[in-house]
């Protein structure tokens, strides 16, 4: 077994072979292994795995092919809602953030909370108030919008609309155009 | 749902979770990804990042009850991620996956849904990508 490493995921679901394109794949394996490498780079630097974690993660949260940051699903009212949370094994100090709107790396908040704040999670507002305080970077929401999320929106509100009960809030998202089932 | 699980050379893990949340989600609903011992959890045995159908995810307090079972039964991380993604969740009705990492440097990455995006990187600096089953 190695002495080090790293392991990352991008989300699970309903990930066809038939709906995927070899372009997508292409894509989404190549932003996987930059992730890798960022946080790999890290670690072989002799680097704590915290910082490993959040330089994987930032990459994954800058690519629009995942559903976190830059490529984040949209809310019912058409609003990007972010959430991330980070844990330190050795000490169990943890950090987490939920419904978030202009926090353009998510998982960097989170670790704000758990490095500068005596709490372990903020949520809305409050979230966005204490990252103004800690200068975490924040942006337009137009920068979450991907045409493709959009169209995954309008396609669930139209299904909605079609059925009566369950309401669709209680179910996972299905995106025909990519066969992707992403939950959250 | 973006997720990371990392054991540095001095030894620690950490974990990590990033999520956009639920197309079409309303009245603030948030799922596991946020939630300590649901969807991110890590001890100094035991780092899990969680994606999946986030309500039974916290139900079930997966990430921390795969790093319980490690921790009180002494099983190994493979065979408790397995336990918990392939027979507790899907009893339950659960989709989804996480990924994990133990002290030792093993590696799991468990899913029940028909893909999940993962690598994996070691100290060789060679990384792995996989989406299906393979």
């Amino acid at each position: 077994q190695p002495k080090w490493g790293l392991v990352i995921h991008g989300g699970a679901g309903v990930i066809s072979r038939e709906n995927l394109s070899a372009e997508r794949e292409g894509q989404v394996r190549a932003a996987l292994e930059q992730a890798l490498r960022a946080g790999h780079a890290v670690l072989a630097s002799g680097g704590p795995s915290l910082d490993a974690v959040t330089a994987a993660i930032r990459v994954l949260e800058d690519s629009p092919y995942f559903n976190a940051g830059k490529g984040a699903v949209f809310n019912h009212d058409g609003i990007n809602e972010l959430d991330a949370a980070i844990m330190d094994g050795s000490t169990r100090a943890a950090g987490a953030v939920a419904g978030l709107r202009h926090v353009k790396n998510p998982i960097e908040l989170a670790r704000r909370v758990m490095e500068k704040s005596p709490h372990v999670m903020m949520i809305g507002e409050g979230a966005e108030a204490f990252a103004r305080a800690q200068g975490v970077e924040l942006v337009d929401p137009k920068y979450f919008y991907t045409e493709e999320r959009w169209q995954g929106l309008q396609r669930a509100l139209e299904k909605e609309r079609e059925q009566t009960s369950p309401p669709s809030s209680l179910r996972p998202g299905h995106d025909p155009v990519t066969g992707d089932h992403k939950f959250g | 749902t973006v997720g990371a699980v990392a054991l540095d050379q001095a030894g620690n893990l950490a974990a990590g979770t990033s999520t956009g949340g639920m197309t079409n989600k309303r009245y603030g609903r948030v799922g596991d990804s946020p939630i300590i011992g649901a969807g991110t959890y890590a001890d100094p045995r035991c780092a899990v990042s969680a994606t999946g159908h986030g309500e039974y995810f916290i139900r079930y307090t997966v990430a921390r009850d795969i790093c319980a079972r490690v921790e009180y039964q002494g099983k190994s991380l493979t065979e408790a991620a397995d336990v918990v993604i392939h027979d507790v969740l899907v009893k339950a009705g659960g989709e989804g996956g996480v990924i994990a990492m133990d002290a030792d440097g093993h590696v799991a990455m468990p899913f029940n849904s028909t893909g999940m995006y993962r690598g994996y990187i070691g100290d060789d600096g060679a990384p792995r990508v996989a989406i299906f089953p393979e």
